[in-house]
C-alpha cells in the first residue's frame, strides 16, 4: 500500500501572472510528483497542491524564494487517512 | 449493513457493499427501481446504473453519475444516499412524484469502479481509471478528460503519468465508452449531471473553451437557483459558472460532450469541501453533504421537468 506519511497539501495564493507561470512550471516537473488539486490558472483562484514529503523542502523553498504566499492546508495526509481508516473499522465492527 | 433499511449512509463503503446494497434497494422498491448493467470496466467489474421509472416507453430522462474520479469518495457516498432518497420519497414528496410520473432518472453511483476499488486497497489518492498503455509503466487515464469534446486540448495532459492524462484517443476508456453508448442509444436524455467533489462549485459547459455556450444565460440562472436551494440547509457557499471561467480550462469533459450531443441541461457539481480535508471528508459529513446536494439536484430536475424541449 502506498503511504502518504509527511505529505502536505499547500494552498498557494497566487497574486501575479508571473507567479502563475512559475507554478505552471512546477506542475511540469515530473520528479517532484506533485498532485494538483486545483491547478494554476488564474490569480483569482487558489492553487492546492499535495506535495509528497520528499519534495516538500524543494517546493517550499521555491515558493518562498519567489515570494509566493502559501499556507499549509493539510499538515500530514497520512494522519487524515489513519483517522478515516479507524472510522471505517469502527463502522465495520458496529 | 447490506439491507437497505439497516444501511449506514453516514459511512464510506467498499464497491462490493455498495453493489449489494443496490440489490437490496431494487428488492425493496421493485416497481420503481431496476438495476441495469451497461458494460464492464477495464478490470472486468460490472458497471451498474439504477433506473427509476414509473413506466412508459423511453420517457424523457435525467442522467446523474457520481464517482468518475475515484478518490472523491463523498461523491459516491452522495450517490448512494440520493438513490435511497429518490426511492423512499417517491409517493411521499409531491414534486418528486410528479417528476417520476413524467420522466425517468438514471443514476450511476460508481462510474469508475476499478479506480474506486484501488482507492480502498492500494492508493487512497487515486483518481484515474486503471487501464494499461503500451510504452509506459504508468497506469490509468483521467476519465473526465477522455470524452470527445475538445479532446486533447488545453487543460488535459498528454503525459500518461499525469493525473489529468487524456488517454490515447476519445472514449479510449471502456468506462467512458459504456456511458457514451448507453446515453446515445437511449436518445432521450434531457439533462446530464455529473457529481464530483472538491471546492463547492456548480458548473455548466464549456470546459474546453472559454466561449459562452448559446444557453449560458439560462444555465447560469438554473444553476444559481439550484445553489440558492442548496444553501438553505446549512448556508454552504457555492460558486456557479462555466467550467472554464470558474475553475479552469479542461478539455474532454463529460458535460461538454453531453451538451454538444444536444442535452441542454448539462451540469457538473463539485461537492464539499473547502480544502481542510481534501478528498478525506469525514464520514459524518456525508449525510449533510448529500442532503444539501439533493436540494440543488431536485431544483434542477424540477426545472427540466417544467421546461421540455
Amino acid at each position: 500500500r502506498q503511504l502518504f506519511v509527511g505529505d502536505q497539501v499547500l494552498r498557494v495564493a497566487v497574486e501575479t501572472e508571473e507567479q502563475l507561470r512559475l507554478l505552471a512550471s512546477l506542475e511540469e516537473d515530473e520528479i517532484l510528483q506533485l498532485d494538483f488539486w486545483l491547478h494554476p490558472v488564474s490569480s483569482d483562484l487558489p492553487v492546492d497542491i499535495r506535495v509528497p514529503f520528499a519534495s516538500l523542502q524543494t517546493v517550499k523553498v521555491f515558493l518562498e524564494s519567489n515570494d509566493i504566499p502559501y499556507t499549509v492546508m493539510i499538515k500530514d495526509v497520512q494522519d487524515l487517512l489513519d483517522e478515516e481508516e479507524a472510522e471505517m473499522e469502527a463502522d465495520s465492527v458496529r | 449493513e447490506r439491507g437497505s433499511k439497516s444501511f449506514n449512509f453516514a459511512a464510506y463503503h467498499t464497491l462490493e457493499t455498495i453493489y449489494q446494497w443496490m440489490d437490496s434497494l431494487v428488492a425493496d422498491h421493485p416497481s420503481l427501481v431496476t438495476k441495469l448493467q451497461i458494460g464492464s470496466s477495464y478490470e472486468n467489474r460490472p458497471m451498474y446504473v439504477l433506473k427509476f421509472s414509473t413506466g412508459g416507453d423511453n420517457r424523457p430522462a435525467i442522467w446523474i453519475d457520481a464517482g468518475i474520479h475515484a478518490r472523491e469518495w463523498v461523491s459516491q457516498a452522495t450517490g448512494v444516499w440520493t438513490a435511497n432518497k429518490i426511492a423512499t420519497d417517491y409517493g411521499r414528496d409531491t414534486s418528486l412524484t410528479s417528476l417520476l410520473n413524467k420522466m425517468d432518472v438514471f443514476l450511476m453511483i460508481v462510474t469508475n469502479p476499478d479506480g474506486y476499488v484501488f482507492t480502498h486497497t492500494s492508493n487512497r489518492m487515486w483518481r484515474k481509471t486503471r487501464s494499461r498503455l503500451p510504452g509506459t509503466t504508468c497506469r490509468g487515464v483521467d476519465p473526465n478528460r477522455n470524452w470527445d469534446a475538445g479532446f486533447g486540448g488545453p487543460g488535459a495532459s498528454r503525459n500518461p503519468c499525469s493525473d489529468s492524462y487524456h488517454g490515447p484517443s476519445p472514449h479510449s476508456e471502456v468506462e467512458v465508452d459504456n456511458v457514451v453508448n448507453f446515453v446515445q442509444s437511449h436518445g432521450n436524455f434531457k439533462s446530464f449531471i455529473s457529481i464530483h467533489a472538491y471546492s463547492q462549485l456548480l458548473m455548466y459547459p464549456y470546459g474546453y473553451s472559454c466561449n459562452d455556450v448559446p444557453d449560458a444565460p439560462e444555465l447560469d440562472s438554473v444553476g444559481r437557483s439550484a445553489v440558492k436551494a442548496l444553501s438553505t440547509l446549512f448556508g454552504t457557499s457555492y460558486k456557479v459558472g462555466s467550467i472554464c471561467k470558474i475553475i479552469y480550462q479542461a478539455s474532454g469533459g463529460s458535460i461538454d460532450w453531453s451538451y454538444n450531443l444536444g442535452i441542454k441541461y448539462s451540469f457538473a457539481f463539485e461537492l464539499r469541501d473547502t480544502g481542510r480535508y481534501g478528498f478525506l471528508l469525514p464520514a459524518n459529513q456525508i449525510v449533510p453533504t448529500a442532503s444539501e446536494t439533493w436540494l440543488a439536484l431536485k431544483n434542477i430536475m424540477e426545472y427540466v421537468r417544467d421546461h421540455p424541449y
